[in-house]
């Protein structure tokens, strides 16, 4: 464990807060990509299998737990408060994600990590990859609306910040500790990217106190 | 089956 690593962790911690908070506080899921939870349960899922197969920490396993659990919790909250968004989510929540699904599932099944053809690795490959890239329907609806609860911003950002202090991260495990994993290191730096402009609009409108609003 | 690497990341 180093600083970078316990920060992207807190950070996905807290954006899952953040987005607990903003259903609970506005008592809506406006806003929210059900496909984008979706997605992210399936990583979890797909990810954390290996919580039966091998124990690393209390730490590593409490923390699988929670995002395993707050994932699958988020959904139920969502489904209860479907009709309470006040546009109805099947009508802007249009993203495609069975592209996600099956790029995900191809290029695991072509580069699998460390060219372990298992089954757990591949689908241990297949959540990074489709982590990587499960924000999507989440911005897209977030481009389509234009503007956005500041709770919803802060939690997207949070989000963002998590894969960014995995790729530092990264980074220092490989000068320090003589570890390194490419698919981690590939899709984190994508998954990174995919937060730029998003990061960018943040620091322009919410840091000056602006409301949130796409240009 | 061969074996996982042990990965100790989230």
């Amino acid at each position: 464990m180093n600083i970078f690593r316990f920060l992207a962790d807190m950070s996905h911690v807290l954006s899952i807060l953040l987005l607990l908070q903003k259903i609970r506080s506005s008592n809506s899921v406006a806003g929210i990509s059900f496909k984008t939870q979706a997605l992210y349960a399936l990583v979890f899922v797909t990810r954390y299998l290996d919580v039966f197969i091998y124990f690393v920490s209390i730490y590593n396993t409490a923390m699988k737990i929670l995002f395993l659990g707050t994932s699958f919790y988020t959904l139920h909250v969502m489904y209860k408060k479907r009709d309470s968004g006040t546009i109805a989510a099947n009508t802007i929540d249009t993203f495609r994600v069975e592209f996600l699904l099956i790029g995900s599932l191809a290029l695991a099944l072509i580069f699998p990590s460390e060219r372990i053809y298992s089954v757990t690795n591949i689908l241990w490959t297949f959540s990074l990859w489709l982590e990587s890239v499960a924000i999507l329907p989440q911005l897209f609806m977030l481009q389509r609306t234009g503007q956005a609860e500041s709770l919803t911003v802060h939690y997207i950002f949070a989000l963002g910040l998590y894969r960014g202090f995995y790729v530092l991260n990264w980074i220092y495990r490989y000068y320090f500790d003589n570890w390194f994993s490419l698919t981690s290191f590939v899709t984190g730096i994508i998954q990174t990217a995919l937060y730029s402009d998003f990061f960018w609009v943040y620091y322009q409108k919410v840091l000056k106190g602006k409301k949130f609003e796409l240009p | 089956e061969p074996p996982l690497p042990k990965k100790d990341e989230l």
